[in-house]
């Protein structure tokens, strides 16, 4: 099965 | 001051045919290089950004640098309305931002500036192990090949071939393209094709498309115009195998 996942992590602030 | 005036209305229309299907409100901004917008999808699975320089304009006029939101589905209605050798003029008021089509009549449209519920995300730099482009009506004809079988694509790419490949319950579909390109990885991803489908809504905007590929990595989608004065780019979270 697959999942969708989200773009959260690359949107990280430092 | 903002004026911005194009001879025909296409390349906005083509590229709110998808923003509007992705996202429901927009920040453009607009300095004296040009006019960007930066947007997350409400599930943060889709990011885009537009960047139409100030060159792409046949006027473009813009003194200080504006914020300007509007809601998208009401900006691609107005979109909607332009006839295709109709010269498209954007301005602002106090409080609306005012779109004239000049063709066998004059016809001003002003939409209401919203207040945003979110700031603009600001597109990150992702590094990819490839990225090539292939044209981009064989991307989307791939896209409606495999929407016979799967809601998912596995894209991937190789020093050789691009592939795209679905299974489904009744059978399965492999497309194979010989880019011709440097690539000098292997990488491969699956997405949503229902995401893939939002943003080739935008069919006009160029006759190719730049795909960057990794591996259970975000796909990035480019369209770019051959002057490159103009640029709509999108990113798509992965799905990955549980």
């Amino acid at each position: 099965q697959y999942k969708q996942t989200t773009l959260d992590s690359y949107f990280k602030k430092d | 001051m903002f004026k911005a005036e194009l001879s025909n209305p296409n390349i906005l229309k083509t590229s709110f045919e998808a923003i509007s299907a992705i996202v429901d409100e927009i920040q453009f901004q607009t300095d004296s290089e040009g006019l960007r917008l930066d947007a997350l999808d409400r599930g943060h699975i889709t990011f885009l950004h537009l960047d139409l320089k100030a060159s792409l304009f046949d006027e473009y006029i813009c003194d200080e640098p504006e914020k300007i939101n509007i809601d998208t589905d009401e900006f691609m209605k107005v979109l909607k309305r332009s006839k295709s050798d109709d010269r498209v003029l954007l301005s602002l008021d106090e409080g609306n931002l005012i779109i004239t089509f000049e063709g066998q009549a004059k016809r001003t449209f002003k939409i209401r500036l919203i207040d945003m519920e979110y700031e603009p995300a600001t597109p990150p730099a992702i590094e990819y192990p490839t990225e090539f482009s292939i044209p981009f009506d064989l991307f989307k004809n791939s896209i409606n090949d495999i929407d016979i079988y799967s809601d998912k694509v596995s894209l991937s790419v190789d020093s050789e071939k691009f592939k795209a490949f679905a299974t489904g319950e009744f059978g399965e579909v492999n497309i194979e393209f010989i880019h011709g390109e440097s690539v000098k990885e292997e990488a491969s991803s699956v997405f949503s094709l229902e995401k893939i489908s939002e943003m080739l809504k935008a069919d006009k905007f160029s006759d190719n498309v730049t795909l960057s590929i990794g591996n259970d990595m975000p796909l990035t989608l480019s369209l770019k115009m051959i002057s490159e004065e103009g640029e709509l780019r999108f990113l798509l979270a992965p799905r990955i195998e549980n």
